[in-house]
């Protein structure tokens, strides 16, 4: 569910292809 | 006999030295030395040849090196500060150093703004080489910005409607886009981001500050490997 308040960099910023700390899994 | 032989430290092409990396960085020499490790650890996934390659990073990413992702591809172009499709030692560490917690917030801001500039249609003005004024990048926030939505929502299987889509991405340029013109540029950025702190949260890992302790390396505290 998308809030409607969410704006679209917020919503943007979740994907896990900007989520770096996959890169410090052992 | 009794002969204690060294072995020579061998490093791959792209290697760069720790004391240098660690001089124009937030790291210290033996955080850069533990980013090695890493760096070691992901360069050699799929092919061990010292360098990160598309593959080999979607594949630390998603566990899936053919995964297919915008905004991984964006931050792997961003590494690969060279353009050559790799991620060499110096530009993992130049790069992973604006997501350090020390970093300056505004080389996190300038990042971020250059991250979701997809096609880098920055362009440069007359007046502003004339003057010597900071280089605008511009972009076209409804196109880009509702292809990224788009883009975000097929990740996570979620559908919404198109008029949904478009009015999150009207809502979010009617508070940008301050000038109006349909675009965003640094300064409108910057000033986004001011009211809006959460989005540059994904440009801070808090992994960054406990390095040593993930990835301990001992190679240039004793100079000696394999000891």
């Amino acid at each position: 569910v998308v809030p409607a308040t969410m704006n679209a960099f917020e919503l943007i910023s979740t994907s896990q292809g900007l989520n770096l700390s996959s890169l410090f899994e052992k | 006999m009794g002969c204690f032989c060294l072995k020579k430290l061998g490093h791959k092409p792209g290697y760069e030295a720790p004391i240098n990396l660690a001089s124009e960085t937030p790291f210290t020499v033996n955080e850069v030395e533990a980013l090695y490790d890493l760096f070691k650890k992901l360069s050699r996934s799929i092919i061990d040849d010292g360098l990160i390659h598309k593959e080999e990073f979607q594949l630390a990413l998603f566990k899936n090196s053919n995964k297919q992702n915008l905004f991984a591809d964006r931050i792997f172009e961003l590494f690969d500060i060279k353009h050559n499709g790799v991620i060499e030692f110096g530009e993992f560490v130049r790069s992973l150093s604006v997501f350090h917690p020390n970093a300056p917030e505004a080389d996190k801001i300038a990042f971020l703004f250059r991250l979701y500039d997809l096609r880098q249609t920055g362009c440069i003005e007359a007046e502003e080489i004339l003057t010597f004024h900071l280089i605008f990048l511009l972009y076209d926030l409804n196109r880009k910005l509702k292809e990224m939505v788009k883009a975000l929502l097929c990740e996570n299987n979620m559908s919404l409607s198109e008029d949904m889509v478009d009015l999150i991405v009207e809502k979010t340029m009617m508070e940008a886009d301050t000038k109006r013109d349909g675009k965003i540029d640094d300064e409108e950025w910057k000033e986004f981001v001011k009211k809006n702190p959460s989005i540059i949260k994904i440009m801070t890992l808090s992994d960054l500050k406990e390095l040593t302790l993930a990835f301990p390396s001992f190679v240039m505290n004793s100079g000696v490997s394999d000891l």
